[in-house]
C-alpha cells in the first residue's frame, strides 16, 4: 500500500489511588478493565474510519505512580512475538494473561494493528547479582497486535525516567516489524532523546515509520511535547505517531502524527480532561514521496558565512539549569550572531511589528542539566517571559510579536538536529516553515 | 510570513557521542 491511515490516542488515564501495598490481582484487573474500555471505544471509532493502526499511550492501563512491589499484580508474562500467538484464540497457552488476550481481541475484532503499553515479567535466578529481590524483571512493554490478533512485536523500554518499578534490559533492543504499510520500529518516551534505539532504527533499520507511546510532560520552551517529538520526526526524515497520556494536572497533553516533510495534525489541551483520537493518512514509504525532504548539512551555511557582528551586551542567562549566552534583538530586524564555546549561532530577522515584548537568540553547547547525561547543541531565538532579560528561558506561552523573515542556524558538531516552530498559545506551524540543505531554518516565502 | 505571533524557533541538536559514558539506560534509572 502507497499510503495508510494512521491513529493515535491521547488517553485520560484512569489512575489507582496511591497504595503502600499491593492490591489484589483482581483489582489490578478491574482497573485495568476500566482503562481498556476506553481505550476499545477509540479503537473502535479509529477502525471505523478506516485506520490501519492505532497506538496508545505509555502507562495508559494502570498510570505511572508504583513501587517494584506495588505494580506487581499489574504485570503479566509477555511472550516473545517468535511464538507465533494469537492471544485472542488461545488465552491460556501461555498462563494468566487476560490482559494480552483482551487487547489481542480489540485488534483482532477491530482488524486493526494495536500498540499497547503495558508490564511484563520475567522470572531470574537469585544467584545472578542483577535478579531484583521478588526473582522477576520488570519491564515497560510495547506490545502490537495485528489485524489478527497476533502478537507481532514486543520492545522493553530502555531510557527509564524515574520508574522505580521498571528494570531496563542490559541492551537496547531494535524491534521492527513488516506490514503491507511499510516498515515499523518502536520505542517509548524518553528513548526519543537517545540514541540507542531510536536512532539506529531510522539510520540502520531504515524503518519508515515509528510508533512512540509517551507519558510526555511538557516542558517550555524547548521540550514541549507537540514541539519535540514533531521536530525529531523532520530531523530523522521518518513518519512518528506519539500518543500521550492526557493529565493536565501534571502538564501531560501533546499528541501527533507527524511526517517527515512537516507535522500533519497534532493536539494539545491544557483546558479539558477529555481524550483525544487523530487519524491522518501517510505515505507508508516516506523516503520514496516526492516531498521527502532532502539530506540537510546542519553546519554548511553557518560555517561559511562571515559571523554577523556579535552585539557588546551579550549575556548568560538559565533555561532550566543550562547556561546560555543570549543577545537580545533589539531592532525590528537584522542579522545576529552568538556563540556559545564552538557553537555559534546566527539570525537574520524581520519583525512585522516589535511589540512592547523582548525576545532574544541563544546558544548552549554542553551536557544537559543535572543528570549530565546528555550532550546538547542548541541554537534558539525566544520571547521573554518578560521585558526584564533575566526571564529570558523561562516558560512562556503567548506572544504577540509576528515576523515574516526569519532564519536560523548554527555551527554544528552533530548531524543529528531537530528543527522546532512553537507559535502562541503552544501550537505548531505545519507547512509554514523549511530547512534548506545548507542547514538554514527559514519560514516559507 | 508566519500566521502567527512566534514562541520560540529552534535547532535542537543531539551530540550523542559526546553524552556521559553513564548514559546507558540498562544501568540505572533517571531521577
Amino acid at each position: 500500500l502507497d499510503t495508510f491511515i494512521a491513529a493515535v490516542y491521547e488517553h485520560p488515564v484512569l489512575r489507582p489511588k496511591a497504595t503502600e501495598t499491593p492490591v489484589s490481582r483482581d483489582d489490578a484487573l478491574l482497573h485495568m478493565n476500566k482503562n481498556i474500555d476506553i481505550l476499545e471505544r477509540a479503537i473502535q471509532q479509529a477502525a471505523a474510519q478506516g485506520a490501519q493502526i492505532i497506538v496508545t499511550p505509555e502507562d495508559a492501563l494502570y498510570g505511572w505512580k508504583f513501587t517494584r512491589e506495588t505494580i506487581f499484580p499489574y504485570l503479566e508474562d509477555i511472550q516473545d512475538p517468535r511464538v507465533a500467538w494469537i492471544p485472542c484464540q488461545d488465552p491460556h497457552r501461555f498462563g494468566d494473561t487476560p490482559v494480552q488476550a483482551r487487547l489481542s481481541c480489540l485488534a483482532k475484532n477491530n482488524s486493526i494493528y494495536v500498540l499497547a503499553n503495558i508490564g511484563d515479567k520475567k522470572p531470574c535466578n537469585s544467584h545472578k547479582s542483577t535478579c531484583p529481590p521478588n526473582g522477576y524483571y520488570q519491564y515497560n512493554t510495547n506490545v502490537v497486535y495485528d489485524a489478527k490478533g497476533q502478537l507481532v512485536a514486543r520492545y522493553h523500554k530502555y531510557n527509564l525516567y524515574s520508574e522505580p518499578q521498571f528494570d531496563a534490559p542490559e541492551n537496547p533492543e531494535l524491534v521492527t516489524f513488516n506490514t503491507a504499510f511499510g516498515k515499523f520500529g518502536i520505542f517509548t518516551c524518553f528513548d526519543i532523546l537517545f540514541h540507542d534505539p531510536a536512532v539506529t532504527l531510522v539510520k540502520d533499520l531504515q524503518v519508515d515509520t515509528i510508533l512512540f507511546p509517551t507519558a510526555w510532560i511538557n516542558v517550555l520552551p524547548l521540550l514541549t511535547a507537540i514541539e519535540f517529538h514533531s521536530a525529531w520526526a523532520m530531523g530523522m526524515r521518518v513518519n512518528l505517531l506519539a500518543a500521550n497520556i492526557h493529565h493536565v494536572q501534571q502538564n501531560m497533553t501533546g499528541s501527533g502524527i507527524y511526517a517527515p516533510d512537516s507535522p500533519k495534525i497534532f493536539h494539545y489541551d491544557m483546558k479539558t480532561s477529555e481524550g483525544k483520537l487523530l487519524l491522518w493518512e501517510l505515505n507508508s514509504h516516506p523516503r520514496n514521496s516526492p516531498d521527502y525532504p532532502a539530506a540537510v548539512d546542519w553546519s554548511a551555511y553557518a560555517t561559511t558565512i562571515k559571523p554577523f557582528p556579535v552585539q557588546k551586551n551579550t549575556f548568560s542567562g538559565f533555561m532550566s539549569r543550562d547556561e546560555f549566552n543570549f543577545t537580545e534583538l533589539f531592532e525590528n530586524a537584522g542579522n545576529l550572531s552568538v556563540c556559545h564555546k564552538d557553537l555559534c549561532c546566527h539570525l537574520s530577522y524581520r519583525m512585522l511589528r516589535k511589540g512592547n515584548e523582548v525576545y532574544v537568540l541563544g546558544a548552549f553547547t554542553g551536557l544537559h542539566g543535572r543528570r549530565r547525561r546528555e550532550y546538547w547543541q542548541v541554537c534558539t531565538m525566544l520571547k521573554c517571559k518578560t521585558t526584564n532579560v533575566t526571564t529570558c528561558g523561562q516558560p512562556v506561552e503567548t506572544a504577540l510579536t509576528r515576523f515574516d523573515v526569519f532564519s536560523l542556524s548554527g555551527t554544528f558538531r552533530t548531524k543529528y538536529v531537530f528543527p522546532e516552530v512553537l507559535l502562541t498559545k503552544v501550537k505548531l506551524s505545519p507547512g509554514k516553515f523549511e530547512v534548506l540543505k545548507d542547514g538554514r531554518l527559514v519560514n516559507k516565502n | 510570513g508566519l500566521s502567527e505571533p512566534i514562541l520560540t524557533v529552534s535547532l535542537f541538536g543531539r551530540w550523542y557521542t559526546k553524552d556521559s559514558p553513564s548514559s546507558s539506560g540498562g544501568i540505572r534509572n533517571l531521577e
